[in-house]
């Protein structure tokens, strides 16, 4: 299985 | 390790006074708790750090550790790392998976072999009416 991450800015925490 | 409350962060404080524990909830603010739970992007495990650098990163499942979400600064800007879609690939057939044609192939011949049987079979129990 394979897995693909995204990163985006996060503006508060989460 | 924080409160969060439409007020704010807040840091849990125990202290003992005269015997008494007494909780207290201090205030804290965002950034401090942004510093608390954001990696540094350095110690980030390396597909981490490849999906802050290209935005995305594709990895096996066998690579990581544990498939989570990371919270992450680098340079001072917070970035959210996380699993967006999983891909599974049929892996241990390789060369031995037929192809389509063959799989066509072999049940064709097991029709015919069937039909064959059964034709067979009628003729051997007529003549074991005939013999009888």
């Amino acid at each position: 299985e394979r897995i693909t991450y995204e990163a985006t800015e996060a503006d508060g925490v989460p | 390790d924080f409160v969060r409350t439409p007020e704010g962060y807040f840091r849990p404080n125990t202290t003992l006074e005269d015997g008494a524990l007494v909780l207290r909830l201090d205030p804290v603010s965002e950034s401090t708790v942004r510093d608390a739970l954001a990696t540094e992007f350095d110690r980030a495990p390396e597909y981490v750090q490849t999906a802050i650098r290209e935005g995305t990163v594709t990895v096996n499942e066998d690579d990581v550790y544990e498939e989570s979400r990371f919270y992450v600064v680098r340079d001072g800007t917070y970035y959210l790392v996380e699993p967006t879609a999983n891909e599974y690939v049929v892996t241990g057939w390789g060369w031995r998976d037929p192809p389509h044609i063959a799989v066509e192939a072999i049940r064709l011949g097991g029709w015919i072999a069937g039909v064959a049987l059964l034709v067979r079979a009628g003729e051997w129990s007529e003549r074991g009416r005939r013999e009888a």
